[in-house]
Parts: structure tokens; sequence; C-alpha cells
């Protein structure tokens, strides 16, 4: 199950 | 209590439909204004998200803020059990909450109970970046049909299941897809006389290296609607975009890949 924090690193881009 | 108004078919059903094999959970908050769906493949590549404005859901009654966690196989599994022609809602009561239901009712009144777990009845809200932060973050967008959206895509796939380019520029956007045997560009030009169905709009060219694969299990929920939008950015998520009903609307996102 995803968390927020694998949302924010997701979305901070590379 | 909520109660979901579903139908066979529906954007709703598609999305399950479409992420059946990317993710194992559905993410669903409903509220009294509306229902928001969230669901990360299990990889964590690709997001998709849905929201459903209550205005655009006939029938939809939620009296409370509920957050749940639906096993998708099992939604799609027992919605692929129905007929076209029932009617079909998704409840989850006060009294069984941790499990939910869904009733198939038939023009002649027939039911078919279905009731199983809940994946996690507590789960945490997550939160998207907003639109604004979203905008500040791509240099480009386009605009085009859903149909041929879903034409390239499954183009891109079929060639280069891992390896594909998106790149635009203010004259044009191209598509790339590398296979085991050959590669492949699709190329469209801006057309200045018509800009309603196909329309660049970039700050500077962008080039973005993802995986066709995603983008192709999300396009055909896009061919829900006439139109779909792209924006893109050189570091963050490519982002499709389309709308659905008045005021609901998808976006997929898809990690971008690291260049080889």
């Amino acid at each position: 199950s995803p968390t927020q924090k694998t949302l924010d690193r997701f979305f901070r881009g590379h | 209590m909520l109660e979901l108004p579903l139908v066979k078919g529906d954007p709703f059903h598609h999305v399950m439909e479409a992420i059946l094999d990317l993710s194992d959970v559905a993410h669903v908050v409903c509220t009294t204004r509306g229902l928001n769906l969230l669901a990360v493949d299990t990889k964590h590549l690709a997001i998709v998200s849905l929201l459903f404005p209550a205005e655009d859901f006939k029938g939809y009654t939620c009296d409370e803020y509920i957050s749940i966690g639906i096993p998708i196989r099992d939604l799609v599994n027992a919605i692929r059990c129905g007929d076209d022609k029932d009617t079909i809602t998704l409840k989850v009561g006060e009294e069984n909450f941790g499990t939910i239901t869904l009733s198939f009712v038939s023009p002649e009144k027939n039911t078919v109970d279905y009731e199983f777990r809940l994946v996690d009845a507590k789960l945490e809200r997550f939160r998207l970046p907003d639109r604004h932060f979203l905008r500040s973050k791509y240099q480009g967008s386009v605009k085009m049909p859903s149909v041929e959206f879903r034409r390239i895509c499954k183009c891109l796939s079929n060639f280069g299941d891992e390896y594909g380019v998106i790149s635009v520029t203010d004259e044009d956007l191209t598509y790339f897809a590398k296979g085991t045997d050959g590669d492949v560009y699709v190329e469209y030009k801006q057309q200045e006389e018509d800009t309603t169905i196909f329309k660049i709009d970039v700050r500077e060219p962008v080039r973005l290296a993802f995986n066709p694969k995603y983008l192709n299990t999300f396009a055909k929920v896009f061919t829900l609607s006439g139109q779909v939008k792209l924006f893109l950015s050189k570091t963050h998520p490519l982002m499709v975009e389309c709308k659905i009903g008045q005021k609901g609307r998808i976006r997929c996102f898809v990690a971008p890949k690291v260049e080889p």
C-alpha cells in the first residue's frame, strides 16, 4: 500500500 | 453511510478495469461533495486519480467522510458477472464498516449481493499536488483527440513496451518507441488554422522518456472523453488529463524514465 511519502517522492521528480 | 450507483461501462468501472493489472487497491475517499479515487501501481511508477463531484453522480449518497480501500479485482470480477441492464449500487454502511456490498438489481427486480472485505478501512488521506503546483512544473502541454492518443499509445506499446519518448516544441509533437527489431516515430504538426482539436502550448521544448506500457494502460480510459491533455516536464511525471461529465476528471501520472 502506498504512503504519502511514496507520493511525495513520486511527484518530487528526478 | 455511502451509496454509490454504478453502471457497467461507466467511468468508474472503466478506471477499475484499466488499473486491474497495475494495482491491487483503489483508495477511495467519499464526502458529501463527491468521490476521489487514487490508485498507485505496485512499482510506484504510475498513479491514476479520479474525481467525481456528487452532482455528476446520479443517486450518489454520502453523509460523512469515508476513506476506504477497495480490492480492485474483487470489484471488477463482481461487475463483470452482472448484466448490462442491472442497476448496481456500492454500499458501505455504518453497521458493516470494514466490508463493502455490491448490489445488482435486474429490471425484473431480481437481486444479487456481493459482500467483500475492504482492504484497509483506516487509510491515511493522500494529498496530491494541487493544480497550481503542477502547472508551474510543466513546460509544455498538448491537447489532442483521445481516440488519436489511444491509437498512438497502442502503436508505441506494441512496438516497444519498455522505452518511449515524447518530445514537444512549439511546432510539433513527436512520439518515439524503441522496439527490439526497429523503432517507430509519430509526428504531429501544429496546424495554425484549427487549434480546437490539436493545440500545443510550450514555454520551452521538452523531451520526456517514459514506459509506453503505462500510457497504453491508461489510454483506453481517456476515450471516455473526446479530448485529452498532456502536460510535459523535464523533471516531473508526465500528466495526462481528461474531463468526465460536467466537473469530473481523470488524471494519470507516469514517472519519467531515466534515459539509457
